[in-house]
């Protein structure tokens, strides 16, 4: 998995 | 979270709390940008509605509520409290140029078809390029407060910061997301023109003015 779905930054 | 993250959310928030106290102490919007602080809204609202279906950490939650609290007050401040003081004449920047495109553009280019993502890549887009209209302002007007000048460089920091932790994130952790990535490039090509002037002139105490 290349990418977060949950974006974790601001 | 690592130190160039941190540094760069600083950042954020220092520019953000510079603007709402530049206004209220002077009791005057002159030099901003309604437009942009318009988009800023719009990138803020689109991006943090995930506030209320994922939960990161309370460093974030916190952080997001910051955000949007700060800039419905700016927006609060400069089209109602201090409304007279704005500089509507020099804020011309037609802004659907940059959110009509945007809006395109993250229907193209997205991780996922869902309401949620394509909403936070629009956030993304138009972050890269709300600061245009106050960019274009300053341009018009041919200069700045020396208070405007170190919200600017604040704000154009923070993108650049975090450019530094997606480098070290890739290396950490293998995390790439090449939207933000990218996106986040092009936010802080933006500001360079602006970075050199506030380097060689506002630094050394001089009034941010083009020739």
């Amino acid at each position: 998995e290349s990418f977060k779905l949950q974006h974790d930054e601001l | 979270m690592n130190i160039f993250r941190l540094s760069g959310d600083l950042s954020h928030l220092l520019a953000i709390l510079l603007l709402l106290v530049k206004i209220w102490k002077t009791r005057s919007c002159a030099g901003i940008s309604g437009k942009s602080q318009i988009l800023f809204a719009i990138v803020y609202t689109t991006r943090y509605l995930d506030l209320f279906t994922s939960f990161v950490s309370v460093y974030n939650s916190f952080m997001k509520v910051v955000f949007l609290t700060a800039s419905y007050g700016t927006l609060y401040l400069m089209f109602f409290k201090f409304k007279p003081t704005y500089d509507h004449n020099h804020d011309s920047f037609r802004i659907l140029y940059l959110i009509i495109p945007s809006l395109v553009l993250s229907f193209i280019i997205v991780h996922v078809y869902t309401v949620m993502e394509i909403l936070w890549t629009y956030s993304i887009y138009l972050e890269a390029v709300a600061i245009m209209p106050q960019l274009f302002m300053v341009s018009r007007t041919g200069e700045a407060e020396t208070i405007t000048s170190h919200y600017l460089f604040a704000l154009g920091s923070y993108r650049a910061l975090y450019i530094l932790n997606w480098i070290y994130r890739y290396y950490t952790e293998d995390f790439l997301d090449m939207i933000v990535i990218i996106a986040g490039i092009v936010q802080t090509i933006l500001y360079c023109d602006f970075f050199y002037l506030y380097i060689t002139k506002v630094l050394k105490g001089k009034r941010l003015s083009l020739p």
